[in-house]
């Protein structure tokens, strides 16, 4: 996955994510893709969740799941979870689920109850960084106020870093791929450094939804695994989801 | 570039979004709150029963690959089925209420919704 938020000269937060899946789950030969993209794809939903008529939260979602990966409460805040891989990973939190220890959330469960429930930024950061998960994630969390757009790193107890925007020092997008920021990610997986030139090309005086897309359909941004891209803006109320392909010459991941 | 990580130089005007990498737009569905956990996915199940199913088929197909026994997905059914139960409202009754309407097993619609955790290792 790749995912950012990013701010513009007058103050505007976007919030964008490629959602790739499905990596060594079987390849398809005939048509040189993965399987469980594929498969994927005509499950992707745009879901608007209501109460009494009136939308509490919108996500981009798979028909089937009930967690959340990408969500927006409109005029509070904007979401996206990517994976984060660990030899402490999630399957730990789920023998222990298992074994009847049931103090953790699962992790998708916490996203969707914070779109769900929580009501300022602050209170969506506050929860993202402390409660106990089953699994290792990055959560990505922008707000609707300059400054306010954060990656949080987790680990299944504690947030181990959370990485804010610094307008003042030039800081005016943070992006995550699927690597601790301060790691190199893996040479074979290199997402960060492409989407980032990206990025440092279009400056920020030309960040908008339509450069965004450009930057996530920028391979190997975009790849085999993507299965559709998000993106947001929270002061206008955007949320539009499409479904990506990327033809050969194509990374797989 | 056209070795591997096939890099290529940063996309210009590629939105409103078309040409090859586009595979189409997302359709919306309204997800009511107020209705009971078990009820509220239905219409949205009910459209992307078959979509559904042929994902699970297809994981199923995976395991048994691996596992041609078929063990795994005994395991799964029986096993993962149980744990529902385990899981916080409204999630609970939600998945049960996805397994009645799209006929897939309880089991597997609690793997599918735990895919994630599952493959951080």
């Amino acid at each position: 996955c790749t995912s950012l938020v990013a701010e513009d000269n007058a103050g505007r937060l976007y919030h964008a994510r490629n959602l790739d899946f499905g990596l060594f789950l079987g390849w398809d030969v005939k048509n040189e893709s993965w399987k469980i993209p594929e498969y994927l794809r005509p499950l992707t939903v745009n879901l608007n969740f209501q109460r009494n008529n009136k939308t509490v939260f919108k996500s981009t979602n798979f028909a089937g799941y009930v967690g959340m990966l990408t969500g927006m409460r409109p005029g509070t805040f904007t979401l996206t979870m990517n994976e984060r891989f660990s030899i402490d990973g999630g399957y730990i939190g789920i023998i222990e689920w298992i074994l009847g220890k049931r103090d953790g959330i699962w992790m998708s469960f916490l996203t969707r109850s914070v779109l769900e429930n929580a009501t300022s930024y602050a209170q969506a950061k506050d929860q993202l960084a402390k409660t106990k998960m089953l699994a290792p994630a990055y959560y990505i969390l922008g707000g609707n106020q300059s400054g306010e757009g954060c990656v949080i790193t987790r680990s299944r107890t504690a947030a181990l870093d959370i990485w804010e925007l610094d307008i003042k020092h030039g800081i005016w997008y943070v992006l995550e791929t699927n690597y601790d920021r301060w790691k190199d990610p893996l040479f074979l997986d290199n997402r960060r450094i492409p989407a980032m030139k990206c990025m440092n090309q279009t400056t920020q005086a030309n960040i908008s939804v339509e450069t965004i897309y450009d930057v996530l359909s920028t391979k190997p941004v975009l790849n085999k695994l993507t299965t559709y891209t998000t993106l947001m803006e929270i002061s206008e109320g955007t949320f539009e989801s499409y479904l990506r392909d990327c033809p050969n010459p194509c990374m797989p991941w | 570039q056209f070795v591997p990580p096939y890099t290529e130089d940063c996309r210009r005007g590629t939105y409103p979004p078309s040409g090859p990498t586009f595979k189409g737009i997302v359709p919306w569905y309204k997800i009511n709150l107020d209705l009971a956990p078990r009820v509220r996915w239905n219409q949205l199940i009910n459209d992307k029963k078959v979509e559904l199913t042929s994902l699970i088929q297809v994981i199923k197909n995976l395991a048994n690959d691996f596992f041609p026994s078929g063990k795994l997905i005994e395991i799964v059914d029986k096993s993962l089925a149980p744990l529902v139960d385990t899981l916080p409202s409204p999630f609970n009754e939600e998945l049960k209420g996805i397994a009645d309407v799209s006929g897939v097993p309880l089991g597997e619609v609690m793997l599918f919704n735990i895919f994630y955790e599952v493959f951080t290792v």
